[in-house]
């Protein structure tokens, strides 16, 4: 583990002597390696480092008997520092419906979250509707209507005599607003296609379909075994629709997360939820404190 | 002698960080920049441009497992049987539809197994795709044994002389031991059936995956001995190295890639042109 590489570390760089700032400046490739191999980008690993280094040499590790120890402490609470702080709920219009819509890359989880945000809401007492604003990927409204019957939410979803998706998102999403007023559903929760943010059509929908739809919160799913990648598609997605907030998924796997610390740090905007498995029921809220101990291992 | 015979820290850094953000990984790009060390040592190299060349060469060196006969018409044995593996939402059943349209257009007959019983309209989205592709389907109820349904597809293919059988398989996390058993059991049951069969266990990555791609491939060769590997959504700007190390470390040959949600969105794996779009 970590502590103990740096531990090693100190002990062959001062010989059992004392410490100097030269020792911590070289044991800082350890931090930075431990960062890359949890899946941490490359240059949010290098700007993290050298902030660490700066605080450390600022601090105790230099009089420690356990430099080592005490220069994870310090990583440690920078990451939960930098994963953590900013609002965690989803932001509710003062005027309802709520509206909530969710996007990210094709295979994310939106769809599942979906479900699962149903479930969370109603169990807050509230009335949600999903939209089935998937209108490409095959049984895609199929998927949200059975998620949504295991959960007693009603669908709103458009298709014509024959059965056939009608392939007009942003229409689904705007009628099912309007669908919401009527209804006295006080949430409508947007389902969206997976995407690629160099899909310029496809980005330019999810931004006709939020211009639309007015909604007041906005959540970007990301797989949490995402790798260097992930800084590019959080980048141009928030450029795309300035999203609210983060939805991080497959956490129970085994995947370090780095890429929680990549988007987090590019930008700026806070990881609401976890995802921790295939049931609908597991949902959590985010915990910046359990993800920095997962990046480091 | 012209040429330098080491490189500089300054230029190795860069080539750290070039080949790190592909997700080629720590370790990989370790054993990459020595072996790029010990070739300049004994060659030299005039330019980066040159050194360079030397990388691409050298991750291409690494990626040397040949690929198997692929989605061509001719097998050793028919039916040839393909189980389809991987966790949760990398491409899976997009694959099996690609993979069963391609062997129709080699002029093939192929029937799909909806061994996914498990999640939510899983059996209906392969149902599409078994009808892109021209292909037949052997499904059973929502919740049924996935060995089961893997049985009964074999079976109708040797009744029927069907050339090649592809097998859809619910996402999984490595991490399961419950499921990775279960998936075990699938391919005992399609081995007991079919001597020799499944003739190809297609392990299914995301060019977007980070390091937990290894631990992946790791489990899942553990538990069914997986012959490929498919990278799928390379049509994004993840450059899915991830692939280099452990093709090497587990001498698996990549047989496909996945670029794009049409049926006709896959290629045969080819190690130059990917090199060459890992922009090195
Ligand atoms: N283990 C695990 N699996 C999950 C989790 N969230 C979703 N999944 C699974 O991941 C796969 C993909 O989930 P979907 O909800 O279909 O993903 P999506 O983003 O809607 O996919 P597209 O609509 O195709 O872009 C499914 O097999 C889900 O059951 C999670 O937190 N843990
Ligand atoms: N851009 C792109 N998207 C892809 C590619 N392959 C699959 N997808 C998309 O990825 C999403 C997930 O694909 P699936 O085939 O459902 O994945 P899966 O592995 O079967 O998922 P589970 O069965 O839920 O584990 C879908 O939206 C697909 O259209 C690809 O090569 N490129
Ligand atoms: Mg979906
Ligand atoms: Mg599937």
């Amino acid at each position: 583990n970590l502590t103990a590489k740096l531990e090693g570390a100190f002990k062959r760089l001062s010989g059992q002597g004392r410490i100097n700032e030269v020792n911590i400046a070289q044991t800082m490739g350890e931090v930075r390696r431990a960062l890359l191999e949890a899946d941490v980008n490359y240059q949010v690993a290098r700007s993290f480092t050298n902030r660490i280094k700066d605080k450390a040499l600022g601090t105790e590790v230099l009089r420690s008997v356990v430099p080592g120890q005490m220069l994870v402490k310090i990583v440690y609470d920078e990451l939960v520092m930098l994963l953590g702080g900013a609002s965690k709920g989803i932001k509710h219009s003062t005027r309802p419906p709520t509206v909530i819509l969710v996007a990210g890359l094709q295979g994310s989880g939106k769809t599942t979250f979906c479900g699962k945000l149903a479930l969370h809401l109603k169990q807050e007492g509230r009335a949600p509707l999903l939209a089935a604003a998937d209108v490409y990927r095959p049984a895609a409204v199929d998927q949200l209507r059975t998620l949504a019957a295991e959960v007693d939410v009603p669908v709103y979803a458009l298709a014509d005599d024959t059965g056939a998706v009608i392939q007009d998102a942003p229409r689904v999403a705007t009628e099912a607003v309007a669908a919401a007023r009527k209804n006295a559903r006080d949430v409508v929760i947007i389902d969206t296609a997976g995407r690629l943010h160099v899909d310029a059509t496809m980005m330019a929908e999810v931004a006709d379909i939020k211009q639309r739809a007015k909604p007041s919160e906005i959540l970007f799913v990301v797989d949490s075994m995402t790798g260097q990648d992930a800084v590019n598609t959080a980048r141009e997605f928030n450029n795309k629709l300035n999203f609210d907030g983060v939805v991080l998924t497959k956490l129970d796997g085994d995947a370090r997360g780095g890429a929680a610390l990549s988007i987090r740090s590019v930008v700026k905007k806070p990881i609401k939820f976890a995802s921790t498995g295939e049931k609908l029921s597991q949902l959590m809220p985010f915990h910046p404190d359990r993800m920095a101990r997962r990046i480091l291992g | 002698v012209r040429g330098k015979a080491t490189v500089d820290d300054a230029v190795l850094d860069e080539l750290e960080e070039v080949l790190v953000s592909s997700d080629i990984g720590v370790k990989t790009t370790v054993t990459i920049i020595r072996h790029i060390q010990e070739r300049v040592a004994k060659d030299r190299y005039l330019n980066t441009k040159e050194l360079h060349a030397l990388i691409r060469d050298e991750i291409a060196r690494l990626l040397h497992q040949r690929p198997r006969a692929t989605a061509g018409n001719s097998f050793e044995s028919t039916p040839h049987v393909i189980l389809v593996v991987g966790v949760n939402g990398v491409g899976k059943t997009t694959t099996v539809g690609k993979l069963a349209h391609r062997y129709r257009q080699a002029g093939c007959s192929v029937v799909i197994g909806a061994a996914d019983t498990f999640r939510a309209a899983a059996i209906e989205q392969l149902e599409i795709w078994a009808r892109r592709a021209g292909a037949s389907l052997i499904k059973q109820r929502h919740g049924s044994d996935p060995a089961s349904v893997a049985f009964d597809t074999v079976q109708s293919a040797l009744a029927r002389s069907t050339d090649v059988v592809i097998i859809d398989t619910a996402g999984r996390l490595h991490t399961r031991t419950n499921l990775m058993d279960e998936l075990a059991k699938i391919k005992r049951v399609i081995d007991r059936q079919l001597k020799g069969a499944p003739h190809e266990v297609l392990l299914v990555l995301d060019a977007s995956i980070g390091q937990n791609a290894v631990h992946q491939a790791a489990q899942f060769t553990r538990s069914v001995d997986v012959t490929g590997l498919v990278i799928t959504k390379l049509d994004g700007t993840a450059k899915g190295g991830i692939i280099i190390g452990i093709s090497n470390d587990l001498e698996i040959p990549v047989q496909y890639i996945g670029v794009g949600e049409r049926v006709e969105d896959l290629q045969v794996f080819d190690a130059q042109r990917f090199v060459a779009a890992l922009s090195i």
